[in-house]
């Protein structure tokens, strides 16, 4: 940490200015690293780890999008980033549908909902 | 209706599972439901089968040209529930475990453990899923995944959320608010039952605000309920 003195006055030298060194925190290699250990990924060749480390730093940026625009939720790093978003849709979802119900299906009655 | 309400906490809801890399959310959603129709139907708890599902299942829906069930290359809820009704049931799931992969059908009906006798979609009321939720049991829902690959934490509540669904899950319960600062106000929310395994999520849960059909949650939920087999 440092303290950032330049501007500071008789009254507000007692507000101290923290200033956290990010270089580690926001450095991709290490996130990576770290996601590797965590979920104990494993990559066969060089280009396949490189490819995915490109992978996971375009899904770091995401996330940091998805926070802004999703603010009340916590976004980051999880088991999916080194994957891309088409192949995280093929692999990991499955609903085929359009937005339409099934025009025979069995409607479920109105329940109250006072009380 | 409760301010607050998880089936989770009346034992209806068995453990997160995992789907590993194959598209089969729609089996787990579909199967969730059945449990706890099952459970509330019998009073017992039975962890049911996917595979089963997975290998078995070839319903297709007849409004729409080759939306058929198919493995892990997908498929409906509500289709599922029309091949447990036709099929008779499903196994339990250590009677035909999950190997995440497309299988040969090994289906035997004298391992039948749970039974569906009706199924019926909710309409698109955040009232009346709360409703069918408290009433029926965990139901099958549908939503957009597109926050979910990165999600952590807290109460997803984006700003922009696309109303295509991609993604078969398990309303299991919901929460009168809980408070988001950015926001400064509480926000109610959804709890869903994800199948990415514990390691994702809120210890496998998602929190989704109940507000807008948000990210198409609302928009097919299906409810189901399960038959009492008489000796």
């Amino acid at each position: 940490t440092t303290v950032i003195s330049d501007q500071a006055t008789d009254s507000d030298d007692l507000l101290i200015r923290q200033v956290v060194d990010d270089d580690h925190s926001l450095n991709a290699e290490h996130h990576f690293t770290k996601f590797k250990t965590t979920f104990g990924k494993t990559y066969a060749t060089e280009e396949e780890h490189n490819y995915r480390f490109a992978v996971f730093k375009s899904n770091l940026r995401r996330a940091k999008k998805h926070a802004k625009l999703d603010p009340s939720a916590v976004h980051g790093v999880t088991k999916f980033s080194d994957l891309t978003p088409r192949e995280f849709r093929r692999q990991f979802l499955g609903l085929k549908r359009r937005l339409r119900l099934p025009a025979d299906a069995h409607k479920a009655p109105i329940l109250p909902t006072n009380n | 209706l409760p301010e607050d309400f998880d089936w989770r906490d009346k034992g209806a809801v068995t453990g997160v599972k995992d789907q590993g890399s194959c598209g089969s959310c729609w089996s787990f959603s579909a199967t969730g439901a059945l449990e706890g129709a099952h459970f509330l139907a019998t009073g017992n708890l039975e962890s049911l089968s996917e595979q089963q599902l997975v290998d078995c299942d070839n319903v297709c829906d007849p409004e729409e040209q080759g939306a058929c069930d198919a493995g892990c290359n997908g498929g409906l809820m509500n289709n599922a529930f029309q091949y447990i009704l036709q099929s008779g049931g499903v196994q339990r799931e250590k009677d035909y475990p999950y190997t995440g992969r497309d299988g040969k059908c090994h289906f035997d009906k004298s391992k039948i453990v749970a039974s569906v006798s009706n199924f019926s979609v909710v309409s698109l009321d955040e009232d009346q899923i709360a409703a069918n939720l408290v009433h029926n049991g965990p139901l099958a829902v549908a939503i957009n995944a597109v926050y979910m690959q990165t999600y952590i934490g807290g109460v997803s509540c984006p700003y922009i959320c696309g109303k295509h669904q991609d993604h078969g899950v398990l309303l299991v319960g919901y929460g009168a608010g809980e408070y988001a600062p950015i926001r400064l106000k509480k926000k109610p929310f959804w709890i869903i039952k994800n199948s990415w395994g514990e390691n994702w999520g809120e210890n496998g849960y998602y929190k989704i605000c109940r507000v807008r059909n948000i990210c198409g949650v609302d928009s097919m939920v299906s409810t189901v309920a399960a038959a009492i087999s008489t000796p």
